[in-house]
Parts: C-alpha cells; structure tokens; sequence
C-alpha cells in the first residue's frame, strides 16, 4: 500500500 | 480540518472528561471496565509517540496531552484510588484475546514496516476493539448507569462522526487511509447495539438494562 505515513489526525 | 472532525474530536474529549468527572465525584468506579480502560492507555501511547518528533499544530499536540493524560489518570482512579469499587468479577473480558491478534494484524497489514507506523497501526487496530471489555461487562451486569451510557454514547459517535471526516477528506482532498477507515468502521458497528438501547430507552428517561 502506499506509504501514508505523516498522520495528522487524532 | 473540517466540521466532522473537529465534532469528532469534541466527542471523544466529551467522554474522556465525563469518565473521569463520573469516577472522581462519585469516587466509584462501579459499572467501568479497568480493562478498556488501560487498553485506551495503551491505544493513545501507542499513537502518540510523536508527540516528540512530529509537530502538527498547537491543537493535535494539546489534544494528545490531554488524552494521554487522562487515560492515565482514569486507569489510576479505577486501579489504585479507587481500587475497592473497581468490580474485577464482572470485568472478566480476556484481553489477550484483543490485544495478540490486533499485534499480529498490524505487523502484517501497515502503511510502512517501520517501528513508529507498525505501532500507529496496531494503535488504530486496537482502538477499534478496546470498548469490548466495557460493552462485555454491561452484558454481564446486565445494566449500566446513565453516566456511563452517556460516556459510551460520545465516545461511539466519535468515530461515526470521523467516517464523514474521511469521506469529506476524499471528497474534497482526496485524501483517504484505507486503514484508519476499516477500523472506524469495525469500531462503530459494535456500538450499534449500545447505540440502539441508548436512543429507544435512555434518550427516553429509562434506565438502560439488558435482558439478563
């Protein structure tokens, strides 16, 4: 899966 | 940000705060799961290490302090405080049944095999279950107190309320985490149970109890 790392929610 | 989100978020602090104010001016924690409990410790740890690394914005890093906080601080009420009104026998969910599978889950299916994106998943994976000791123990007790619906009933509408999130952020951002939203989803569905006794008998002044 593509990386979606940078979580910004909670 | 948009709306559902930021209600999202109110939600879930809602029910933090009314947990704790429950527990701390009734000085009991009769009726609450323990074992949810230090699983939402452990969800929020887990998901918040980079509280350290990473800066978002002034309001996620003071609402994670908050959560962090008071989890901790409700697990202490439950387990030391308060620890002579915590009812163990009908708080008897086993969590390693939780908490083995959703580990084994996250090392599997992630966005990233690295140390710091293997735990934000198994932190999303877990919170999706961790409400089951709690919804397990109402069964077993065979009612719960008003409070403590009403702490259910936004920490449930929580994650109803992220899944419109998520279809604005794919709407108007494009933006999409497929796992965040299998979980959400997963999580909401088991409060629909809980969600249907609360609208049809605590919404209408009953109190909330099973058929034992």
């Amino acid at each position: 899966v593509i990386g979606r790392t940078q979580h910004d929610e909670l | 940000m948009n709306i559902f989100r930021l209600t999202g978020d109110l939600s879930h602090l809602a029910a933090i705060i009314i947990l704790l104010l429950k527990i701390w001016k009734s000085r009991s924690c009769a009726g609450i799961s323990g074992k949810s409990q230090i699983l939402f410790a452990i969800v929020f740890t887990t998901r918040y290490l980079d509280l350290l690394s990473t800066f978002i914005s002034l309001y996620n890093s003071c609402m994670k302090v908050i959560y962090i906080g008071c989890a901790y601080a409700t697990v202490y009420m439950i387990y030391m405080k308060f620890r002579a009104t915590y009812d163990g026998n009908h708080d008897s969910f086993r969590v390693e049944f939780l908490v083995v599978p959703v580990g084994g889950l996250a090392v599997l299916i992630n966005h990233d095999f690295s140390f710091m994106e293997i735990l934000w998943t198994f932190s999303i994976y877990l919170e999706s279950v961790a409400i089951l000791p709690q919804l397990f123990m109402i069964s077993k007790t065979g009612e719960a107190e008003t409070i403590t619906t009403h702490y259910l009933f936004c920490l449930g509408l929580y994650r109803a309320l992220y899944i419109f999130n998520w279809v604005w952020r794919f709407y108007f951002e494009g933006f999409f985490d497929l796992i965040a939203i299998v979980a959400g989803v997963v999580q909401t569905i088991l409060y629909c149970d809980f969600f249907y006794l609360y609208v049809t008998k605590v919404l209408k002044g009953k109190k909330l109890s099973l058929p034992a």
